[in-house]
């Protein structure tokens, strides 16, 4: 997860 | 399909397509109108002259922007949220750039062979100080193949799912669920050309392979420019872009 640390941010937020 | 009810596939079908529109910008209508705003012979040239860097650093910027669409056309599927984190990345690392190049057939003027970038359309030429003419022009040949298919945005809505939910990707954690929702899609995408009368349009799809093989390119393209700018991806390059590919 720490490698893909954006994309993972990118899933989390509500809408980006 | 025995494993899932008509209003089911009548949902997956109206969700793939409204996320498709939420998250597709320009709207068809705008780029229709657009699709003859041409760059001038001097604004061609002016983009030739740039810097090898600052082209790529260009391109990178308007490529970032393209998945980020992709990442919140992938939270709007139905069933996609639901997948494990793990796979939920597996999927749009693998296939964010795949469904980019299936979505440029929308910004793909076919009569004079031009792609909508930074506001009006282009030509292979205006690519040139990227250093990577024959992936530029694989990307053309591609986008022009789908034109060619004269895809409704119902039916690239479809294709993009089916290329981003794509059971056979490595590393799936819970690849049968993955599959599952697969298969759905595929029923909701059979039923809406057989609506339509186009069922033809399956065997006319271009092969997965060739899709990879322009991903491919792209990495490796990006391999070589590395090799003549070290240094360059870190300082100017969006950070989602060097996450996804370097």
């Amino acid at each position: 997860q720490e490698k893909h640390r954006i994309l993972h941010k990118l899933l989390q937020n509500g809408n980006s | 399909s025995p494993t899932c009810s008509g209003m089911e596939i009548e949902l997956l079908a109206q969700d793939v397509l409204r996320s498709h529109r939420e998250t597709s910008q320009p709207r068809a209508e705008e780029l229709q109108q657009r699709r003859w705003d041409t760059f001038s012979r001097e604004e061609v040239c002016a983009y030739q002259r740039k810097p090898m860097q600052e082209m790529w650093e260009r391109c990178a910027g308007r490529l970032t922007e393209a998945i980020q669409h992709v990442v919140e056309f992938a939270k709007r599927l139905r069933g996609f949220m639901e997948l494990c984190q793990n796979d939920q990345i597996v999927l749009l690392k693998a296939g964010a750039m795949e469904v980019v190049l299936v979505r440029m057939c929308r910004a793909f003027n076919p009569d004079n062979r031009t792609v909508l970038f930074e506001g009006k359309y282009a030509g292979t030429e205006l690519f040139r100080s990227l250093g990577c003419h024959e992936l530029v022009g694989s990307i053309f040949d591609f986008a022009q193949s789908l034109c060619a298919l004269r895809l409704s945005e119902s039916e690239v809505a479809f294709l993009c799912a089916i290329v981003l939910i794509n059971a056979n990707r490595p590393w799936l954690q819970e690849q049968a669920k993955v599959a599952r929702l697969r298969g759905r899609l595929e029923v909701a995408f059979r039923l809406l050309l057989r609506r339509t009368h186009r069922e033809g349009l399956l065997a006319r799809l271009p092969p997965a392979g060739r899709l990879r093989a322009l991903c491919s390119q792209h990495v490796e393209q990006l391999q070589a420019f590395r090799r003549l700018h070290p240094g360059a991806l870190p300082a100017a390059f969006p950070p989602l872009y060097r996450e996804l590919f370097a």
